[in-house]
């Protein structure tokens, strides 16, 4: 373990659990993608069947049932509890345009032609583009509401961090994971304009709006 | 190595 990953875990449980009181303490899901919500819910569901087989330490268990509770928990209110609030004519973005591609290169390129490796290759890839229909959405509404935007930044920030764990880790134990940096690569990269936009706006206190 | 076996990051 070490600082950039675990700043890296920090911000990503912060988003997590902003994202969720901001759904429960206002009662909405307004300008927040369900399908993305999914999407995670799957990548952890995919990523941590080995939960309980493979134990590395208590803070890597007890992170793994968090996000996976907080995922599930997050979906749950979406399409359940306050599903009155979803807003599901700007959430369009087609997932299996994601799940579908994601599941074939996972099929091809991977460290090990096991069922778990290749669904940990699959949750590495998918998670990648998963935020994708959010963004799709904010782009079609135009704006998000700061929370949202506080919520993507952390995001964001968390596998960008984890790039400068991968860095930190190959320096010091020669150790990298070619699957896991490219596929954080292309994630943070598609956060850029996101994190142009957060830091020229909304740390200058205005309304996260897209130019129309 | 690389990818080790067991992934010990979440």
């Amino acid at each position: 373990m070490n600082i950039f990953r675990l700043l890296g875990d920090l911000s990503h449980l912060l988003a997590i659990i902003i994202l969720l009181l901001k759904i429960w303490r206002t009662r909405s899901c307004a300008g927040v993608s369900g399908k993305s919500q999914i999407l995670f819910a799957l990548v952890f569901t995919t990523r941590y069947l080995d939960l309980f087989t493979n134990f590395i330490s208590m803070y890597n268990s007890a992170m793994k049932l968090i996000y996976l509770v907080c995922s599930y928990a997050t979906v749950f209110l979406m399409y359940f509890k306050f599903k009155a609030t979803y807003d599901s004519n700007h959430d369009t973005f087609r997932m299996e345009f994601l799940v579908v591609p994601v599941g074939g290169l996972a099929f091809l390129v991977n460290h090990d032609f096991t069922p778990l490796e290749i669904l940990w290759t699959f949750s590495i890839y998918l998670e990648a583009v998963a935020i994708l229909p959010q963004l799709f959405m904010i782009s079609k509404t135009g704006e998000a509401e700061t929370i949202t935007s506080h919520y993507l930044f952390a995001l964001g920030s968390y596998r960008a961090l984890y790039i400068v764990n991968w860095v930190f880790r190959f320096y010091t134990e020669g150790f990298f994971d070619l699957i896991a940096i490219v596929a954080g690569c292309v994630q943070t990269i598609l956060y850029c304009d996101f994190f142009y936009l957060y830091i020229t706006k909304v740390l200058k206190g205005k309304q996260l709006t897209l130019p129309a | 190595p690389s990818g080790g076996e067991t992934h010990d990051e979440l």
